[in-house]
């Protein structure tokens, strides 16, 4: 099973059409790497995409270097992800039978 | 189904057996079709909700065809107890039935569903491997013969939006393709998450459908109506303007096979969770979300066509 310790989840927002195509260039750059959750649209309208943890320092050094405003929608996806889980199964927890 | 957890995220298990009760309590009036396979052999279900007729015009509607966007399995569960508990007591529905079928597929990538709980959470695309690549599976919304091959899809296979070898190559979608080929479906709604969007044709090309105006305003009052519950506000729009293109989408293909009232739903997360939507906001999306849905489908029974 795939997990996704460290994973954080940037929420980009792109302030002109510059930044856009320098998002643009990210996504085509690391592709494979990056898992776009809310894709390119026009300006101002938020990116979301997830950022495992080995990239994560090289992404946020681009952002920066270009003066692109993100923040951190999730901080680390797999606890998020674990906490799912947990609701699950105690959904699954069969109730006392009245 | 009275005691089914809506308020909670299920196997693909529950969900088939869930279909199973739903069409055992209600014999005269929902039915299961299975209308194809997926690639790994599982079946896919469609529920359909009729109170008599045969070929009626209809509504499709379906969810999951992205397989990590839960909260729309979920609420494909929510809406098919809703029009069984509804039918009868609630005049618009019953008005809607008394002369449209409605179809329900549920679970629409269920490979991709199932390896989001037992492989990869974060999992999109159907589980068929691409010969010649390492990497698996098909974007089953840009597999579709609607401008297919165009800008806003990959030829990649490791890409999340790889279109396939070719249209329809995904037995995903074309069970459906031949499914709305041989049924009067008057109105096609598609349910993604997230961003909290209601979007009409087109997505592979800028020009406007001939039915723009309508469809706009139609979008404009399925809004209004989602948003006077919770106040979730959605945009609305062609999906090129409203987002981005995207080529061999599902409604650009079923507006061209003449489905006048084609429309596509991201639903929730207005932004902190994305595809991890806590299930306490299954419920209240899928509520806001009927609205909508009712909109439509009341706007399709009133302008036949």
């Amino acid at each position: 099973k795939v997990t996704f310790e460290g994973h954080k989840v940037l929420r980009i927002v792109p302030k002109d059409e510059v930044q856009l195509s320098l998002i643009k260039d990210l996504e085509e750059m690391m592709e494979f790497e990056l898992d776009f959750w809310k894709g390119l649209t026009t300006v101002s309208n938020p990116v979301d995409v997830r950022v495992p943890s080995h990239v994560l320092n090289s992404v946020k050094d681009y952002l920066e270097t270009q003066n692109i405003e993100y923040s951190t929608m999730i901080e680390d996806l797999q606890m998020l992800l674990d906490m799912e889980q947990k609701v699950m199964a105690g959904a699954r927890v069969p109730q006392p039978q009245n | 189904t009275d005691s089914f957890d809506f308020a909670n995220y299920h196997t693909l298990e529950e969900i088939y057996s869930f279909q199973d009760l739903l069409v055992a309590e209600n014999p005269n009036f929902v039915s299961k079709i299975v209308i194809g396979q997926s690639y790994e052999g599982r079946p896919l279900n469609v529920l359909k909700f009729s109170t008599g007729g045969t070929n009626r015009p209809a509504v499709w509607i379906d969810t999951g065809i992205h397989s990590r966007e839960w909260v729309t399995q979920a609420s494909g569960l929510w809406f098919a107890k809703k029009i069984v508990t509804d039918y009868g007591t609630d005049p618009t529905l019953t008005a809607i039935l008394s002369q449209l079928d409605i179809f329900l597929e549920i679970a629409t990538n269920p490979d991709g569903y199932a390896f989001t709980h037992s492989g990869n959470r974060m999992w999109r695309k159907t589980r068929k491997p691409n010969p010649g690549s390492s990497c698996v599976g098909v974007d089953p919304n840009r597999n579709w013969d609607a401008g297919f091959g165009g800008p806003g899809s990959s030829g990649n296979p490791c890409s999340q939006t790889y279109r396939g070898p070719r249209a329809e190559s995904e037995s995903e979608v074309n069970s459906i393709v031949e499914f709305v080929k041989s049924h009067n479906i008057k109105a096609f709604i598609s349910i993604h998450s997230y961003s909290q969007l209601l979007m009409f044709p087109y997505g592979y090309i800028r020009s406007r459908i001939k039915d723009y105006t309508e469809l706009n305003n139609l979008a404009q009052k399925a809004v209004t109506d989602l948003a006077s519950l919770y106040g979730t506000s959605y945009k609305f729009g062609s999906i090129i303007n409203a987002i981005y293109q995207a080529s061999g989408g599902s409604i650009d293909w079923t507006y061209s096979q003449g489905i006048k009232y084609s429309y596509t739903f991201e639903l929730r997360d207005t932004g902190h969770y994305g595809f991890l939507l806590p299930a306490t906001q299954i419920i209240p999306t899928a509520q806001e979300t009927w609205l909508a849905l009712m909109t439509i489908m009341d706007h399709t029974l009133k302008n036949p066509y």
